[in-house]
């Protein structure tokens, strides 16, 4: 999906990879199918949590790995889920 | 709140300090902790008391790694702690990451910062969209000394336990703060101003949950006040505001709402920013300046912007057109933006840039706080 970033390759893969790790942990339900689907490269899912991510910032939703969603992926933050039901 | 709303039966809670870190001294841990579970009981009425040994319903610990609760900690930055909601067992149980640096200050994570936040959740409240909102889920240093929850927070809170009596016996009141909200300080800070307007013959700045007002050619006299007490149904955190002095209206903007205003008077409920053309995926306004000469008005999004003709008041075609590209000079996102003697002034972080719309240039760089007196 290479629409999704905008960087040079290697950032591009080192992003990926952090996103991946940041929407498996903050935006899936725990204990689910849905980590496995979330991983999926370039599904309709992963553009899906990335909007929820978006939304949830306030940033410009667009379901792409944008500067502005890398910046909150990067910022340091509290462990429970934004969306799953942390119990 | 957390699905199914969960929260304590009960009004006394017990806390354990059950594993210190290295990174602060005992003594530090426990002052932290205490502050930061009395931001809480002071807007309910709920009491903390500590134990020593045994099972406490909020254990405290720091912990590295995998430490048995399927939520390993990742080393330093990256999750710095985690709380659970109220329950049995684990339940209302906060850990924090001890890979990471803990302060009492600044230089480092500051724990009464971290542990307000997590106590929210062992007190039953989940994240936060507002992002000036304890509860917001990125780390925001907060001073401890001083310290009062936020408007959302205490919504939030109250919404599970109530507000807290002043004193046994007198009626129950909502929790106010007992002093007016701290004054952001702009003269020695990076941040710029959330939103600027002029409303009348005077120049608004927004910042957090205060504004300040000066007349436009007068220094003297510059004094904060809350946007509650002016603005009651803006509460804080202003994004954006113009005014269309022709028509004597103010727009000011939060979120994808806008209300109107006729000087300082509120013109009915809050409106949707849809109504101006905007997409659905625009959520918010950063900032939004009246251009007299033309009558159009454009509205900053992230690093675009969107022209709308006051007159026929619709967006015009052909937008959004990237901010940079087309004001010449202008760098970074426009936090705020107000047309003043036929420049408009575009404020990002702690620089204003004076820009000639005749010349399509940038022909000044002031200080952002150089407006309130700073």
């Amino acid at each position: 999906a290479p629409s999704l970033f905008a960087a040079t390759p290697r950032t591009s893969r080192n992003n990926y990879h952090l996103l991946q790790a940041y929407l498996v942990k903050y935006y899936t339900k725990k204990g689910g199918h849905q980590i496995g689907e979330v991983v999926a490269r370039g599904s309709n899912s992963m553009v899906k949590k990335i909007k929820e991510l978006q939304a949830f910032f306030g940033l410009r939703v667009t379901g792409k790995l944008d500067q502005s969603t890398m910046d909150v992926i990067k910022r340091p933050r509290c462990g429970v889920p934004d969306v799953a039901n942390y119990r | 709140l957390f699905p199914g709303e969960p929260k304590w039966k009960k009004n006394i809670l017990t806390y354990r300090i059950s594993k210190y870190t290295s990174s602060m001294t005992s003594a530090d841990v426990d002052k932290a902790i205490e502050m930061a579970l009395r931001a809480w009981s002071s807007a309910v009425p709920l009491n903390f008391v500590r134990i020593n040994s045994g099972e406490a319903d909020i254990m405290i610990s720091f912990e590295t790694g995998d430490h048995g609760d399927s939520y390993p900690f990742d080393g330093p930055r990256g999750t710095l702690a985690h709380a659970f909601a109220p329950g049995e067992g684990l339940g209302g149980d906060t850990h924090f990451d001890n890979a990471e640096k803990w302060t009492m200050g600044k230089n480092g994570f500051n724990l009464f910062t971290v542990a307000a936040h997590e106590f929210g959740h062992a007190l039953g409240l989940a994240h936060s969209t507002d992002s000036s909102a304890l509860m917001y889920p990125t780390y925001k240093y907060q001073n401890p000394y001083g310290f009062r929850l936020p408007k959302d927070d205490v919504k939030g809170i109250q919404a599970l336990y109530g507000p807290r009596k002043t004193f046994p016996g007198k009626p129950t009141v909502p929790h106010t703060p007992p002093h007016s909200p701290s004054i952001p300080d702009l003269c020695d800070s990076s941040s710029s101003f959330d939103a600027v307007t002029m409303l009348g013959k005077e120049l608004l700045f927004f910042k957090d949950r205060i504004f300040w007002r000066r007349q436009v050619h007068l220094m003297a006299g510059i004094r904060p006040s809350t946007i509650t007490s002016s603005f009651p149904q803006l509460m804080s955190n202003v994004d954006a505001a113009y005014e269309v002095a022709e028509r004597g209206t103010a727009y000011f903007f939060k979120g994808p709402h806008y209300w109107i205003t006729r000087g300082f008077q509120i013109q009915g409920p809050p409106r949707t920013i849809y109504e101006f053309g905007f997409p659905r995926y625009v959520q918010r306004i950063d900032a939004a300046v009246y251009l007299r000469d033309t009558q159009k008005t454009l509205f900053f999004v992230g690093d675009e912007y969107y022209s709308y003709d006051e007159r026929k008041r619709k967006m015009e075609k052909d937008y959004p057109k990237n901010t940079e590209e087309e004001f010449s000079g202008v760098n970074g996102q426009i936090d705020a933006a107000v047309e003043l003697n036929g420049y408009i002034y575009f404020f990002s972080g702690p620089k204003t840039y004076k820009y000639d719309t005749e010349k399509e240039d940038v022909v000044s760089v002031l200080k952002s706080s150089s407006w309130i007196g700073c």
